[in-house]
């Protein structure tokens, strides 16, 4: 699965998620991914996210819009990502990863799996990881 | 307004051999995504860009690194959110696009519906001239390698479902 989320100078965000799914799925399975507020969700008044990792349990706890909810509560963009993703290991034992940015630009990539690759552009600098706590 | 990308390649048990490339592929999508932005496009734009690129680049499992479903097919799903307008469009099961991505867009760009699936979305894609690709554009050697490995395993996709080698 990869994904992405951007602000804009406007303060307007937005996600796109895609993915091939799993290998050796059954005919017909889908995931996380095209479900909206699942796979993804933006809405300007909180955030955009972009989910990976196992795709029945991000459905389940519906990873993307619980990661908004948060932060619509006061949490800051990591806090966010680290307590949805702590809920669904507690709750469907499903591991992931989300990579979320705010309209004022805070951002955050956060992973429960072993690793992810993901990289943040702004400005002139360039970040990236793929190891926890990088 | 900072204008900001981020970008994943996809959370799962990613080996030494391809962490370089994975790194690789997220920061020329992150770039990707970045200089839309700054060429004045939205941050719906960016991340249709940046979603490009990573379907364009066969280390990840999207459009041309796609795996391979129990009959041996790519089976694509993708979906794209605008925060300004809540506006949405997603495509699932969808076979032989390059970039689902576009195509999620063209769904919420072009229809009044929010998702199209299966061989509607195939037919959606063909009717605004989206032409499909042969599947073996969209497989590389590593794929086909590692599905016929699992396919013998005796375990199936469901006892593997969570395990850190099988989820999306």
């Amino acid at each position: 699965t990869v994904g992405a989320v951007a602000v804009d100078c406007a303060g307007n965000v937005a996600c796109a998620t895609s993915t091939g799914g799993i290998r050796n799925k059954m005919v017909g399975r889908v995931g996380d991914s095209p479900v909206i507020g699942c796979g993804g969700y933006a809405d300007n008044f909180s955030g955009a996210v972009s989910c990976t990792g196992h795709g029945e349990s991000i459905l389940k706890v519906t990873l993307a819009r619980l990661v908004l909810l948060h932060i619509e509560q006061g949490k800051s963009v990591a806090k966010a990502s680290q307590l949805s993703l702590q809920h669904m290991g507690d709750r469907v034992q499903g591991a992931g990863g989300v990579v979320v940015v705010s309209p004022s630009g805070q951002w955050a990539a956060t992973f429960t799996t072993e690793r992810m690759a993901w990289a943040a552009a702004e400005h002139d600098v360039l970040w990236f990881g793929i190891n926890p706590n990088e | 307004m900072p204008a900001v990308v981020v970008v994943h390649g996809g959370a799962w048990a990613i080996p030494d051999e391809r962490a370089k490339q994975c790194v690789d592929g997220v920061k020329a999508a992150a770039c990707q995504g970045l200089s839309v932005l700054r060429g004045g496009g939205s941050a719906l734009d960016a991340v249709e860009a940046a979603v490009r690129a990573l379907e364009d680049n066969p280390v990840f499992n999207a459009g041309h690194g796609a795996t391979l479903n129990i009959d041996g097919e790519v089976e694509l799903d993708a979906i794209i959110v605008d925060g300004k307008t809540l506006s949405c469009g997603a495509v699932s099961s969808v076979k032989n696009i390059a970039n689902p991505v576009t195509l999620a867009r063209a769904v919420m760009d072009k229809t009044s519906h929010v998702m199209l699936t299966g061989e509607g979305a195939n037919l959606f894609a063909e009717s605004i001239g989206v032409s499909s690709v042969p599947t073996d554009s969209l497989v590389t050697e590593y794929e086909k390698r590692e599905w016929e490995k699992h396919k013998h395993y005796v375990t199936g996709v469901m006892e593997n479902f969570n395990s850190k080698w099988a989820h999306d």
